[in-house]
């Protein structure tokens, strides 16, 4: 997958970090520090469906369907994650318990063009 | 999104950074509390003293090691086991003693467990953790009782009564993952521990005055996976 850098319109992956202190939530998240919430962002024009962040050969044959089904007709697809990874988080409850999970997909790691 | 309605990944491209900011901010918020069941971040009134806290952690790591090591013996609890890697999401929750009632010979010990957490887990180990502090040498009878408040809430039963004999300081383990689980599947969340002791030697050898022995539950859980059906 591709980083979201300078003006690029494409579609890509935004970093996004929230620090819990900042947010006022060190008190009850012991750890991490914060939560790299990123998302994807941009353009999925016709001839990027399938990629990046997926095999070449899915992006060929999407475009293959494409021009055999009607290509004008055929509209942009969009820019979603193809990479996850669980947010491990070490947190006080209500009950004042301490609990360790791990919850999952809540990472993005690339992004791509369906 | 449909037309007119605000699409969160291309909405975000117009607003003023600053605005963008808040928006991701309250998503992360959002987005971590319902993941965690939390219907609002939790008022953290006692937090737990940082000895108390790795000292549990360690006794935890040491116990683990010690399961690995021992020879062969498998876990007397009946309750399913940890399957690494599965995909289900899993739990470790650390309970610390709240005190309850005593006498010279009797002490009280409750532990609330996770209101949020109860409907959607199931209870796969738990084991209690107690420091004994012994005051002359000889063997010191100790008997432990569970007890759990009926589905009504206004008295309690005993769910197990074990007799213990205390030889030494130190760290002693209980197998409470039955008890915890049977508490769970009652909706309820508060578990009892009865130390009662044969003579009167005083609250019945718990270190309750040092910080970093003070009991705990350590318990593992897993999401319950929702029940498919599956047609042909």
């Amino acid at each position: 997958g591709i980083d979201c850098s300078g003006d690029s319109q494409m579609c890509c992956r935004k970093e996004f970090f929230v620090d819990f202190k900042e947010i006022g939530w060190e008190d009850w998240i012991i750890q991490p520090e914060g939560y790299h919430m990123n998302y994807c962002a941009g353009l999925c024009p016709l001839h990027m469906a399938g990629i990046p962040g997926l095999a070449a050969s899915f992006h060929t044959a999407v475009l293959n369907l494409i021009k055999a089904n009607n290509a004008d007709a055929a509209v942009d697809s969009c820019c979603v994650p193809t990479q996850r990874r669980p947010l491990s988080l070490l947190y006080y409850d209500r009950d004042s318990n301490i609990v360790k999970t791990d919850i999952p997909d809540m990472i993005v790691d690339a992004c791509g063009c369906t | 999104a449909p037309k007119g309605a605000w699409c969160p990944a291309c909405g975000l491209a117009t607003l003023a950074p600053t605005t963008q900011r808040d928006v991701l901010i309250a998503l992360a918020k959002q987005s971590i509390l319902s993941k965690l069941r939390l219907p609002d971040r939790p008022n953290i009134t006692q937090p737990t003293s940082r000895g108390a806290l790795l000292t549990a952690l360690r006794r935890m790591h040491a116990q683990r090691v010690d399961v690995a090591l021992s020879p062969g013996t498998p876990q007397e609890s009946s309750m399913p086991h940890l399957h690494p890697g599965m995909s289900v999401q899993e739990y470790e929750i650390l309970s610390f003693a709240e005190s309850g009632s005593s006498t010279s010979r009797s002490i009280h010990l409750h532990f609330h467990f996770t209101r949020e957490l109860a409907g959607s887990i199931e209870i796969l180990q738990a084991t209690l953790y107690l420091f004994w502090e012994v005051p002359s040498s000889g063997i010191h009878p100790v008997t432990i009782r569970l007890l759990q408040p009926d589905p009504t809430g206004l008295n309690v039963s005993m769910a197990s009564e074990t007799q213990l004999e205390v030889q030494r300081t130190g760290w002693a383990t209980l197998d409470v993952g039955r008890a915890v689980q049977s508490l769970f599947s009652q909706g309820s969340q508060r578990l009892t521990v009865e130390l009662q002791v044969a003579e009167d030697w005083g609250p019945p050898l718990l270190a309750v005055h040092s910080d970093s022995h003070w009991p705990f539950v350590a318990a593992q859980a897993r999401a319950r996976t929702p029940h498919r059906v599956q047609r042909r």
